[in-house]
């Protein structure tokens, strides 16, 4: 049947009035990451370098919980994960902790090909970015106002929010059963 | 969190996960994004990458369960993506971008939204998010 592809920016609570500011840049970003996507595709690119490069792009926008733009954890820090399989080998990377590495996509793709192991986490992921010359930033790099706000909500919600819940997960209260009313997810 | 599947024309697959976590997670929290079989899967038979609440996406080992049913109880692809979004999932944790060898694609969710697109060589595009 051909090639084909597929990319997401998160599920979860996104309110369907969500405003034109907030839906417009993401849905404009998601219609150009399809397009280096089919492009790539049509020259003939492998599907892991095609999934990499649009999964950059991802990273890179602000918009998106990845890369910049990533939530906070409790302590307001950023720890961003990946993870990348090809489908003919099963060989696949993964990283998680990364404070400082723009595109965590790319480091697990790096784990995969230059390694012998398929994850790698926290202070070891960061030594293996710097010793491959990954591009890294300062954290602050990856820190946004809006998340800033959102954490600031989340703690006084006293919850742990999903990519786009309006109304936190309280952290003691188990989401609802699946025949729930489900907010969250 | 952001992700993207792949089939060319040779039916190679590939899948790729990236996320920044849960808002107020503790510190060292590791969610379904990097779990091999959760929250990200390739095979020779389909490519998946999941989205939501992480750790219902690990207690279900999303990913994983797509590329079984089509493999083991030979389920289409979307047969399978929406048996493990609407039957093992919890409503309102989980969505998932799934591609095939055969080029299929589907973007199946139990939460209000997902944002996602997808595209196949025959022409069909879609760009969503409820």
């Amino acid at each position: 049947m051909g090639w084909a592809i597929a990319l997401h920016g998160g599920a979860g609570d996104i309110p369907k009035d969500l405003p034109p500011e907030l839906r417009e840049p993401r849905e404009v970003c998601l219609r150009y990451c399809l397009q280096m996507g089919v492009d790539a595709l049509k020259a003939h690119k492998s599907p892991l370098d095609v999934v990499e490069l649009v999964v950059r792009e991802l990273e890179n926008n602000p918009y998106f919980n990845a890369g910049k733009g990533s939530v906070l954890t409790s302590n307001g820090t950023v720890e961003m994960e990946a993870c990348i399989m090809d489908g003919n080998t099963k060989n696949c990377g993964a990283v998680s902790g990364l404070t400082t590495v723009v595109n965590a996509i790319s480091l697990a793709r790096l784990v995969m090909e230059k390694t012998p192991h398929i994850y790698l986490a926290f202070e070891g992921a960061e030594a293996f970015a710097r010793e491959q010359g990954v591009e890294t930033m300062d954290p602050s790099h990856f820190i946004t106002p809006r998340n800033i706000e959102r954490l600031k909500q989340a703690k006084e919600a006293n919850r742990v929010q999903v990519d786009y819940n309006t109304r936190p997960i309280p952290k003691d209260e188990k989401p609802p059963g699946p025949n729930g009313d489900s907010q969250l997810g | 969190t952001v992700g993207c599947v792949a089939v060319d024309s040779y039916g190679h697959l590939a899948a790729a996960t990236s996320t920044g976590g849960l808002v107020n997670k503790m510190v060292g929290r590791i969610g379904d994004t990097p779990i091999i079989g959760a929250g990200t899967y390739a095979n020779k038979i389909c490519a998946v990458s999941a989205t939501g609440q992480g750790d219902a996406i690990i207690r279900a080992t999303v990913a994983r369960d797509v590329a079984a049913l089509m493999e083991y109880k030979g389920l289409s692809l979307k047969e399978a993506a929406d048996y493990v979004v609407e039957e093992s999932a919890p409503k309102g944790t989980t969505g998932l971008i799934a591609v095939s060898a055969t080029g299929e694609v589907t973007m199946p969710f139990n939460t209000t939204g997902m944002f996602r697109a997808c595209a196949t060589e025959d022409g069909h595009t879609e760009l969503a998010i409820w």
